[in-house]
Parts: structure tokens; sequence; C-alpha cells
């Protein structure tokens, strides 16, 4: 059986959060190494890979490979009657038909308890390979979040080009266009504004605006963003979670001009 | 003008 403790609902709730508009139906594959996600959207453009560490849970048990197969809309309308701060318990069954979830106010009395009918999501299963990206930019995740909304104000599209000399998002538009420099910049009193570039390479790649900025729904869960390019390959932009946890999304780049 | 491509063009199925 899963059983499965979260100190604070608002992880899970700002989760689905951020990846319920890309996808709907997904399972949660629970085994001893925590709870992960894989799901495409619908036009197999963009994937969530989600990954919640058996750390990141205290405590955690799961005895063997169970695949949670959840409508995210109908896990957020529970997820609703959790308060950020409640205790968050999920349990299931070794072959279960529905998966409970229990809120516990950590300072009152009160005890919630749901049942969420599973279904049987039979889904393609892509396997993402290590890549060693010729650039990686991190940043912040507020900034990055902004330069994607005010650049889809002009265009569909943003290329993404790294140099040595920085990072530039620039997009070309009916009314005109646009384009935003980020050099590296360490702040030491704000290491949360730092902005680092890696790059073994240049790199430069075209991206829908739409889907970069449906990513940013995932900046309140982290303060910095990794945006990791190589040319030809899909771009990678990870949040990073507490517990060597992430939620991470690829993004197919477009091609040819 | 670029056209979209797809994940599987470069992520294989398991």
């Amino acid at each position: 059986m899963l059983e499965a403790r979260l100190e604070q609902a608002e992880l899970l709730k700002k989760v689905v959060d951020a990846i319920k508009d890309l996808v709907q139906d997904c399972n949660f594959d629970c085994n001893d190494s925590g709870v992960a996600l894989q799901a495409m959207d619908n036009s197999h453009v963009a994937l969530v890979s989600m990954m919640l560490k058996s750390e990141a849970f205290s405590p955690f048990r799961c005895d063997r490979n169970i695949a949670l197969g959840i409508n995210l809309s109908s896990l957020t309308k529970v997820l609703r009657c959790a308060q950020n701060n409640d205790i968050l318990t999920v349990k299931a069954e070794d072959a279960p038909d529905v998966v409970n979830l229990m809120f516990e106010s950590s300072d009152s009395d009160r005890l919630s308890e749901y049942d969420i009918k599973l279904m049987d999501i039979d889904q393609e299963h892509l396997g993402i390979p290590e890549t060693e990206y010729a650039a990686t930019v991190t940043m912040p995740s507020p900034e990055f979040q902004r330069i994607c909304r005010d650049l889809s104000a002009l265009s569909e599209s943003v290329s993404i080009e790294c140099t040595k000399e920085g990072v530039k998002f620039a997009c070309n538009g009916d009314i005109g266009s646009g384009a935003v420099t980020l050099r590296s910049h360490s702040d030491v009193e704000n290491p949360d504004q730092n902005i680092k570039i890696d790059l073994t390479e240049p790199v430069a790649l075209t991206f829908s605006l739409k889907y970069l900025s449906n990513f940013c729904k995932a900046s309140g869960l982290a303060k910095s963003v990794n945006i990791c390019l190589s040319n030809e390959v899909p771009l990678l932009v990870e949040y990073g979670l507490a517990a060597n946890s992430y939620l991470r999304f690829y993004l197919a780049p477009k091609i040819g001009d | 003008s670029a056209q979209q491509s797809r994940l599987e063009g470069f992520f294989k199925p398991v």
C-alpha cells in the first residue's frame, strides 16, 4: 500500500495548479523512491515530468509499484478543500479503485477526508535521454515569467539565443518586434536575483510562447528556474523543489523558417 | 514561418 504524508498541502496544490492546463489525465507512478508523473499535452509538443522523492514526504511508505490514474481537474477540486498549511496524507491500496486524501489542520482539530475515483490511463511513456545541454541559464523564475508574458503580447514565438555575451529572448510580430537580453549577474545580498549562464557552445532556438507561458505557472514553486538548451533538441525548463524533487517541462522547438 | 515539431521526433516511446 501507499502512505505518503506531506507537511504542507501547498506543495501538491501548487504542482497540480501548474500542470493542470497542460495535461488532463495522468498516472502518478508510486514506488519506494517516491511519486513520479510523466505526461504529454494533447498536441505532443510539451511534456511534464514531475518527481517527488520519498524524502519529500515524512513518512513515506510504498511497498510495490502503484499507478494512480487521476483526472487533474478532479484532483484540483479536492485539493481546493485543503488549506495551504494543512498536513496532507495520500493513501492507496495495492490495487486501488480510489485514492484517499486526508487533510489535517496543523492548529485545530479538523480532519477532512476525500476519496477520488481512479482511472485506467494507458499513457505513452517517452524515454528522455540524459543530455549535456550546450547552455543552461539559471534566472529568477518571476523574471522568466515576465519576459514570456511581455513578449506574448507581440508574437506567438520567441527565439532564445545564448552566447558568451548573454541570453537574448527576441520576438517578431505584426505590430513590431521586441527583445530582452540578460547577462550573468551575481547579487551577494539577493542571491535569488542571480543570473547564471553556463555555456559550452552558442545556441539559438525558437519556441512557442503559449507553452512557455504555461510552464511559468510553476513560478510559485521555486525562486529560480533552469532553462536548458541544445541546438535541435527540446528545451528543458526546470523548477527545483525541496528534497531533490523537481517539476520539469520539455518543449519541442519550432524548426525551419 | 517556423514549424512546430513534436516530441516524438526527439524522445522515443519506451
